[in-house]
């Protein structure tokens, strides 16, 4: 049985995305059988995989009303063991209120992780900023939990809050573990970038991953390109984190 | 009446939290009376503000319950012409849920805002990201609505679904007026966050302000001192753009 893995931070724009899809290629290319899951209405996981044909269109938010089966949301891509469920045509329409609450209340979405899992499948999911509906929703259904931290002061100031918000859902859900905080867009030389990075490795030792992601312009041409950066330069200090990252969780998710 | 104005991305990190503190600290030194809003459960603008002691732990969150008074909520602040209303005890606890239901649903939200203006101030208000139901409730009590995007990618490509978005509140809300997008963390020189600007500019003529915040190392700092960049470091190029952008939006706002 495969595990599920959430990457959630309150925060918006640390790299809660950027992880995910990375993170589901690289084990994907360990030879792991990934399934990444858009949780998130904004649906941005389209975008880092171009996957914007039409015959795409139709993702979780769909499934969700009850009227397509799963295999018709269960995406094949251009790696052999990674699948991908969109996040489907709420990230084409309007507000996002009827979302949060169809997500917060359709047994579909236990269903849909639970045969991913029993398929074998390890599971990783995508999901919006904040701690609403949806994000208590995925952490209810989740084995796992990573919280990407960007390396800014900003990300830092509410650092507690987002684990407050877990540490509640962990003692509500037995079967959540929390992995770690993974610290995003560090800037090795800026004293600024090395400065927070020290302090939150200092304030939550054993909670923070030893593979920090750096800041670099391979990771934002990649997003332009629509490809994964771990994909599109191999090579690169995003890249080479993102795969270590890998390689350190994927016995743990298996 | 001063008018509010609501700052909105469903898109996170994008600058909401930093235009929305230097926009209000920008047009209180021009002498407009302005009240800064924290609608977001995350409560970051007390830290850019530095407003950590214990006897600011009460705001909006609190207020919203009706347990108490609205003067016990709106600060006083160095300034003389800036008051703020930080978001409460909800950044201290746990899950947001009952938050969004209670920000949703409370009548006390239209009473904040039309006696603020009633008493002449020109309202800002910082919001979560997302379209959520704090968004939506903020949005039908908002006369104007300002849209930071972050010079990246990432941001550019969920640009159409913020606008959708909007434009769905704007028909339901007459007195609604959009403004207009503020390119955040441009970066001259870069070609990347040049592409990107003059892709915005191009695609949505009219919509974008000249004015562009241009990424500095000044910003980051004030965050990490608790202070507005505007009063930390004026003559910074993104104190600059942000001084020019309340010059140009002090008119319609009054
Ligand atoms: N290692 C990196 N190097 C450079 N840029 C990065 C890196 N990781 C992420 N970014 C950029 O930072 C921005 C935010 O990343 P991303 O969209 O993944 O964050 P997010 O947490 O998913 O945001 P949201 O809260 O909107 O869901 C994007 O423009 C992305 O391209
Ligand atoms: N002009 C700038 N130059 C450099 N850094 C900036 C600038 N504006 C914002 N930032 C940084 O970018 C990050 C995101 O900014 P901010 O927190 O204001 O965004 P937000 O949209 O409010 O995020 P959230 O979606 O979490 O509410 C912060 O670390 C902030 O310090
Ligand atoms: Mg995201
Ligand atoms: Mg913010």
């Amino acid at each position: 049985m495969g595990r599920v893995l959430a990457i959630v931070s309150q925060k918006g724009g640390v790299g809660k995305t950027t992880t995910a899809i990375n993170l589901a290629v690289a084990l994907a290319r360990r030879g792991v059988k990934t399934l990444l899951v858009d949780a998130d209405p904004q649906g941005s996981v389209r975008y880092g995989l171009g996957m914007l044909a039409a015959h795409y269109r139709l993702g979780v938010s769909d499934y969700l009303k009850g009227e397509i089966e799963m295999q018709e949301i269960i995406r094949a891509t251009t790696l052999p063991w990674l699948r991908v469920a969109l996040a489907g045509t709420i990230s084409d329409g309007g507000t996002h209120e009827d979302y949060h609450h169809s997500f917060a209340s359709s047994p579909l979405v236990e269903e849909l992780l639970m045969r991913a899992q029993e398929r074998g499948y390890v599971v990783v999911i995508d999901t919006p900023p904040g701690l609403g509906p949806i994000v208590q929703r995925v952490l209810a259904n989740s084995d796992h939990v990573l919280v990407p931290l960007q390396c800014e002061p900003a990300a830092v100031q509410t650092t507690a809050q987002i684990l407050r918000g877990i540490r509640g859902v962990v003692t509500k859900n037995q079967q959540l573990t929390f992995d770690g905080i993974l610290l995003t867009m560090y800037e090795p030389g800026n004293t600024v970038s090395e400065r927070v990075a020290a302090h939150v490795r200092a304030q939550l030792p054993q909670l923070v991953f030893d593979v920090a992601v750096p800041r670099t312009v391979a990771s934002v041409d990649a997003v332009a390109a629509g490809q994964p950066v771990v994909l599109r330069a191999p090579n690169d200090a995003a890249s080479r984190a993102y795969i270590a990252l890998a390689d350190e969780l994927s016995a743990r998710l298996q």
